[in-house]
Order: structure tokens, then sequence, then C-alpha cells
């Protein structure tokens, strides 16, 4: 792998969003997922909605969970996801109002990538934003720098939230993961999550994934 | 040879102080990573257990710490606990290496100080409510009674002093302290922010991804 790599600076990430009081992090883990993949492919980068996911992911639970594999099947069986504009977040669960002459986007696939977080960061470079699971311990009060909690405290067999890989780096020699989150702008550093990259932080390697558009 | 465990229930033997020294100390660095150099806790008595299991040890102690004072809210503990603290540790002790299981610190009952503590203790009160105040409007706050707004208040002190423990045990260079969720409990936090399903549910299988290396 690159020794630092950001998809922000190529233009591959829209800006942070907000879930608001909705345990949603799923959808917005997954819709910055394939709008990366959507940008390496055809060269536009679109917001996509959460919205749809929360209301026609019948597998899911909407606000109160869900899962980025149920989330890539259901955008596969759907025909594709509606831009943010179209069907914009309302951070609760609503009648499902997708039309497919509205879709902007589609996905042919999703994988599931190496725990190995050396080939992890090899992927990102190359392919995209990764879509990941960690546990959110002390992320209530997170300000800012490089988050490497004791890893009692942080098992990975404690999941409990979904965000995004962007990018990764060095900063004095510390490594980490720029992490995208979906608390809004006004958490953390402008909305990013910094994470200690290389050790299994917070089972940040555990449910690595990503849509596959052909 | 490490001695067998205890029997269920029965109580591992009391140590001598000299066998907890090492792990004392280890906690102890532990309490003080990250405090400015003038604020560092120093180690008073020390009493514990341990219980032995295959190649690791796990020491329950009880320490006195003894604190100097600290002025910046922010960063102190509560005053009442300024000066001394009864603290207990759990150290896993696996071949040598030492890692901090729970820490657990609280004034010891300091009632005989007087008003000395009664005055800070009130300095404190100020300096909270002047936070949280700063909290309410950065954040755009409304509570809808007074009695809901003490109540926020009480959960953002408790979570103050939450962040304090967590910035303890931080490896990186992480800061934490008063965010957008600092007066929600850690349950309220839990319920509506994060997503359960994804510990004990394996969803979909999917594929593996190849690697970036192969041809």
């Amino acid at each position: 792998a690159l020794p630092e790599w950001d998809w922000r600076e190529k233009g591959a990430v829209t800006k942070v969003k907000d879930q608001g009081m909705c345990g949603s992090c799923w959808a917005f883990s997954v819709t910055g997922n394939v709008e990366g993949q959507w940008f390496l492919k055809e060269g536009n980068l679109l917001s996509l909605s959460e919205q749809e996911l929360l209301d026609c992911d019948k597998v899911d639970k909407a606000c109160l969970g869900g899962l980025p594999s149920n989330a890539y099947s259901a955008i596969k069986i759907l025909g594709g996801l509606e831009t943010e504009d179209d069907y914009s977040y309302q951070g609760r669960l609503q009648t499902c109002s997708f039309s497919a002459d509205k879709a902007k986007v589609y996905i042919n696939d999703s994988v599931e990538l190496s725990q190995n977080e050396h080939k992890m960061a090899a992927w990102l470079a190359k392919k995209g934003p990764i879509s990941v699971a960690i546990n959110a311990f002390g992320m209530q009060f997170y300000r800012r720098g490089i988050a490497h909690p004791l890893r009692p405290l942080c098992s990975p067999w404690l999941i409990d939230h979904a965000v995004l890989l962007v990018g990764y780096g060095n900063r004095s020699a510390v490594p980490f993961w720029a992490i995208k989150n979906s608390w809004g702008p006004d958490w953390g550093e402008q909305g990013y999550y910094y994470l200690h990259r290389g050790s299994g932080a917070c089972g940040v390697n555990t449910m690595a994934s990503s849509a596959v558009v052909d | 040879a490490p001695a067998p465990p205890p029997a269920a229930g029965a109580q591992a033997p009391e140590l001598a102080p000299a066998e907890l020294l090492a792990p004392a100390r280890f906690a102890l660095e532990m309490y003080n990573r990250d405090r400015p150099a003038g604020t560092r806790a120093v180690l008073g008595a020390v009493r514990g257990r341990v219980r032995r299991a295959g190649r690791g040890s796990l020491y329950s102690l009880k320490a006195t710490l003894e604190e100097t004072p600290c002025n910046d809210p922010t960063v102190c503990q509560l005053p009442v606990s300024k000066k001394t603290l009864l603290c207990s540790f759990e150290v896993l002790d696996e071949l040598g290496k030492h890692v901090l299981l729970r820490r657990d610190c609280g004034p010891v009952d300091t009632k005989i100080t007087g008003a000395g503590v009664a005055e800070d203790a009130g300095d404190f009160t100020v300096k909270m409510t002047s936070i949280f105040k700063d909290f309410v409007i950065t954040y755009n706050r409304t509570y809808e009674t007074k009695e809901e707004a003490q109540w926020r208040m009480s959960i953002f002190v408790n979570n103050l002093v939450r962040a304090q423990k967590i910035q303890a045990l931080d490896r990186g260079t992480a800061q934490y302290g008063v965010t957008k969720f600092s007066d929600l409990t850690e349950e309220e936090f839990h319920t509506i922010y994060l997503n359960p399903l994804l510990k004990d549910n394996p969803g979909q299988k999917m594929r593996r991804a190849k690697s970036v290396e192969d041809p």
C-alpha cells in the first residue's frame, strides 16, 4: 500500500451527513461506499439516499439498526439508489416510495474484504472508500486526534457502529484510518474520526466490505 | 509454577505488599498517564489479592492515591477527591505484560476537612454550571422544565468525569471531552445512535474480494 491516501482529496467523498436521533449508521456507511464506487466508475460524485434504505430494505430495521451486507442486497433487488435530493433523509421509518425511474446509481455485487489492515489499505487506495463497522467505545466524547483505546475496553466482539474508511496515513508517526462518520460536521474533526491503524483497534478490520459496480 | 485457581466462591489469599508493588505501580502509571506533571498522583497504601490461571495473574488491588490540587475543571477530578482517593484496580499480568482492566477511584471520606472542601465544592459547581451553559448555547439545547435541565446537568458532569477516564486509558493522541452528546446517559446514547444488530447478526454472506496485489 502507498504510505498515505485520502479519497476526500480526490473528490470521491460527499460532505459529512447527520443521521440524527436514529440508528441508521449502516445506511450511511453503505451509501458512502456506493458514492465512492460510482465516482470511481463513472467519474461523477452523487449524494445518495439513505432514506430509501431505511424505508425499502425490509431485512434491516431502519432506525433500530441494520447490516451493510443486507443493504447491498436491497440495493441490488430494488434496482439502484435514488439521490439525496430525490429521496431526502427524514431520520425515521416511512413508507417506501422508491421509484426505479429515479434511480441514478446501481450496483452489481458486493464483496467482503480482507481483515489484514495492510491489505485493506492497499484495497482502499486502489478501489475506493470501504464500509466498516467498529466498536464505538469513547466516541460519545471524542473531539480530535487519533483514538487508540485499550483492547479490553474496545473489543472487536462488541461492534455497534458502521462508518466509512476514506483514507489512511500517519500523524507524527502514529498510523491512522480517516473515518467518515454520520453524526454531522459538529462532531469530531469536522465529522471525521481518526482511529489507530494496524492493531485491529475497536474491530475496524472485522466487517470491511464494498459494493461492486461493473 | 502458578498456583491452582481458587475453588468457586473461595477468596484468593491476600498478598504481601511487596508482591503488589509491580501491578500497583503499573496501575498508578496508567492513572497518571497524560496528566500534567504538577497534577500526578502518588501511591499510598496498597493491599490486594491475586488469582492465577495458566500464564496469567489477575490482581485485584485497593490502593490510596494522593493527588495534588488542580484548578482547571475540564481536567480535574471533583474537588472533594483531590487529596486522597481510594481506588480499586484490576491488573492482568500475562507473562510480565500488564494490562489495566478496571479502574474505579473515588474520594476518601473527607468530611473532617470542613469548610475548605465546602468552598471548593461550591466553586466547582459554579465552574460546572458555566461549562454546562456554554454547552447549552453551543449545541442549542432546550429543556422543557427546570428539573430536566438539572437532571441533564448532572448527566453532563458525570460524563465529563467519564471522558477523563476514557482519556486516561487511551493510548493514542485522541482528546475526549464535551461533545454534542455530553448530556446523554450512556444508555441513551447507545439506544439512539448505535446499532446493536452489528454485533450478533452475521447478515448475508458475501464473496471474498480479490486482493489488489493479485494478478
